[in-house]
C-alpha cells in the first residue's frame, strides 16, 4: 500500500532521533 | 518509541476474542508498521491494553461487536446524542462508553480520540469526551485511520503541531511556522515557537525557522524560547546559532544559550 509506505518514510527520522 | 509491528496472528486471535474485523487501514498499520508508540496525542495506545488504560478493566465481551451508532453523515450530534445507545445502555450501569470502538490515544483528561470498529462509522476516527453528557463525539475529516495518522504526522513534520492537544489536529489550524515568522504580538510568537518546539519530530525546515527566532526575533523572551526549543534536542548544525545566541544583548537568551550548549 502505498501510503503505508509513505508513512514509514515520514517516521524515518523518527527512529533516527532514537 | 513505535511498538514493534503485531503478528498477523495475534490481530486474527483478538478479532476473534471479539467477534470483530478491524477496520483494514488499521489492521496494515499494526501489522506493518507498529504497534503502540509514538502518534498524536500522548501517542497511540496499544491495542493489547487500550482498555486498562481508558477504563481501567478488560472491555465486555460484546463491546467491540456493538455498533457504534453515530454516522459522519448524520447531523451533528446534540447534547443528548447519547440517546441513539438506547434506553438499555442507559439503564445499565456496568455499560461503558462508546461501544463499537477502540481508543487510538488520549489528548489529555477525559478527551480520547476512538476508532469505530463496528456501526455505520466503521473505519472513521472520533474525538470523544470520556464524560459522555459534556460533548458529543466530533468525527474528524479523515476517512480512516491512514489519514489521520498521516495527516498528524505532516502537521508535526511541517510545524504545524500545536499546545493544546484538543485543537491540534484541526484542519482549519493556522500554522505554528506561520505565526512564528508574522505574528506582531511577541506573547504569539513565543506560543508558536514553544509550539514547534514541542512536536516530536523537529525537521531541518524548522530547525532552521526556530534558528532564525533565536538569533533574528526582536523579542527577547522569543529569542529566549526559540534558543530553549532548539537545545531539548540539538544538532550539530544548531550549534552556530546557539554560539551566536551566547552574545545576545539579553542576558536570559545568553543562559538559556549556554545551557543548550553545556547540555
Amino acid at each position: 500500500d502505498a501510503r503505508l509506505r509513505r508513512i514509514a518514510a515520514k517516521l524515518a527520522p523518527v527512529r533516527d532521533l532514537l | 518509541l513505535l511498538g514493534p509491528p503485531m503478528p498477523e496472528s495475534r490481530v486474527v486471535a483478538f478479532e476473534e476474542q471479539y467477534g470483530i474485523r478491524l477496520p483494514p487501514c488499521y489492521r496494515s498499520f499494526l501489522t506493518t508498521i507498529g504497534n503502540g508508540g509514538i502518534g498524536p496525542g500522548a501517542g497511540l495506545l496499544h491495542l493489547d491494553d487500550w482498555d486498562y488504560v481508558v477504563l481501567g478493566a478488560p472491555i465486555r465481551p460484546d463491546h467491540l461487536s456493538t455498533p457504534f451508532p453515530l454516522s459522519p453523515t448524520d447531523p451533528a450530534p446534540g447534547p443528548d446524542w447519547y440517546h441513539a445507545f438506547g434506553p438499555a445502555w442507559l439503564d445499565d450501569d456496568d455499560a461503558e462508553p462508546y461501544p463499537g470502538t477502540i481508543a487510538l490515544t488520549t489528548r489529555g483528561c477525559s478527551l480520547y480520540t476512538l476508532l469505530v470498529v463496528t456501526g455505520p462509522a466503521r473505519g472513521r476516527v472520533v474525538d470523544v469526551n470520556l464524560e459522555f453528557d459534556v460533548d458529543a463525539p466530533s468525527f474528524t475529516h479523515d476517512t480512516d485511520f491512514l489519514d489521520w495518522y498521516e495527516r498528524w504526522l505532516d502537521q508535526t513534520g511541517n510545524g504545524m503541531h500545536s499546545a493544546p492537544p484538543d485543537v491540534a489536529l484541526r484542519d482549519d489550524e493556522p500554522p505554528m511556522a506561520a505565526i512564528l515568522r508574522d505574528a506582531s504580538d511577541p506573547a504569539l510568537r513565543e506560543v508558536a515557537a514553544r509550539g514547534l518546539g514541542r512536536a516530536p519530530i523537529l525537521t531541518p525546515a524548522v530547525r532552521s525557522l526556530l534558528g532564525a527566532a533565536a538569533v533574528g526575533d526582536p523579542a527577547p523572551e522569543v529569542r529566549r524560547t526559540a534558543v530553549i526549543m532548539l537545545g531539548r534536542r540539538p544538532t550539530p548544525s544548531d550549534d552556530d546559532v546557539l554560539v551566536r545566541a551566547l552574545t545576545d544583548a539579553s542576558a536570559d537568551v545568553r543562559e538559556a544559550a549556554l545551557q543548550a550548549l553545556a547540555g
